[in-house]
């Protein structure tokens, strides 16, 4: 059994803290606003009104005997830097921290964070990607050189047709690893399964060739 | 070839912006902030210093001619509200907004916007559930009732074994469609392949099923 302490309870603290929770996780909950504070006392296993950059206080919460400390505060940056050195040198074996922009990324990592996240920078990207590709359903690189991808089928030419007669391997490389067509996952499909309009294909290959395939079926 | 503007240079927009511009799509970024404008004229296709509640202004933008309109104004509800009214009167195809929390979210669904994203929310919650199974690289829902996982094997009782003698179709009712192994990725792998330390798989299956496999490499 972990403990968790999150510092810094705002929209992306708040939703860790929550998140652990659903899990059946111990939360200790931190801000030093108590009209939020207040809000997660029904939330958090407990709930504590505090000033990260205390380091006295931090340390009668025995922080540094947590497994995971997260310090979410991203625009008050002096506070979570103060907040990241003193939780690191309490001892807590993993500090995970929001940072706001790159160069808090870059000061946090100086200062021995173990994990920094910049949330709203990964989602515009990831935002930005899929509205280019509204026909990628979702995507996940494997690694730097294979992906998979889940992409829905539009195009007509591929509408009607078999994997077999479609020949994707064959002519793309890539492998179509499911067949998903309404609330239903066909995986490891047969060659003779036919294509039909909605229908989303999981497949995987080489990035590249990956691409080419989305690109088909647009 | 599409037309994009985003109206809120933040971490947020800013990310939009930078990742289209990547992707070689034409951007028309717009703050109030002549700063942050300043800083997006070598980035944006065009960089304007207008504010997103001032109708006449956005109107002379052509924004109704827009394919998809960002509108990346969290902290300042209103600003966000409003531009969002505006751009959806001039006839934008797509609104996609940034919303800081689930009641400023509802406003923008009644008041019309395509596409509503709460980057903190989201990340927070991603982070809470990564943190909790560090073995799981990856994961994503093929639908309500199939998951694809990565799992980084640690567990020993995995380790020298050939697929077929672990047997896991039979024992776990998932298909492994894919070893990575240091960087390369043996997709479709054959059941005399040997599982090594930090071998990374991924399988595909109904997801009680992966979410046991996934315990049982822990
Ligand atoms: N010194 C501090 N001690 C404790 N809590 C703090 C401190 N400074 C800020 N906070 C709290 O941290 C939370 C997040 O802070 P802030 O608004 O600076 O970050 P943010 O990154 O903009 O938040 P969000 O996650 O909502 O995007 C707020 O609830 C705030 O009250
Ligand atoms: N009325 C307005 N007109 C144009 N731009 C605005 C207006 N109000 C705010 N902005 C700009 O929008 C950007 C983001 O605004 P704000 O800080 O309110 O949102 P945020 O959600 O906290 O940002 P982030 O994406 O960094 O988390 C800022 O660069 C700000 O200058």
């Amino acid at each position: 059994k972990q403990n968790f302490a999150v510092i810094g309870l705002g929209q992306f603290g708040g939703s860790i803290c929550r998140t652990l929770v659903e899990s059946g996780q111990e939360v200790l909950a931190i801000d030093n606003d108590e009209q939020i504070v207040s809000d997660f006392m029904n939330i958090a296993t407990r709930a504590v009104v505090a000033d990260a950059e205390d380091e006295e206080t931090l340390k009668s919460l025995s922080l540094g005997n947590f497994d995971c400390v997260f310090i979410s505060i991203g625009e008050h940056i002096q506070a979570s830097i103060m907040a990241t050195i003193i939780v690191k040198e309490l001892g807590a074996k993993s500090i995970i921290c929001k940072a706001e922009t790159t160069s808090h990324a870059r000061v946090l990592e100086k200062i021995g964070a173990n994990k920094i996240i910049q949330p709203e920078k990964d989602m515009g990207r990831r935002v930005a990607l899929q509205t280019l590709s509204p026909n990628i359903v979702n995507y996940l690189a494997l690694n730097n050189q294979v992906s998979l991808a889940e992409v829905k089928i539009i195009n007509k030419k591929f509408i009607g047709k078999s994997l077999a007669e479609l020949a994707i391997r064959e002519k793309f490389g890539i492998t179509v690893i499911a067949i998903s067509r309404n609330d239903n996952v066909d995986v490891s499909p047969m060659p003779s399964e036919v294509i039909l309009a909605g229908d989303t294909l999981a497949v995987v290959g080489a990035t590249e060739q990956v691409t080419k395939f989305n690109k088909a079926t647009d």
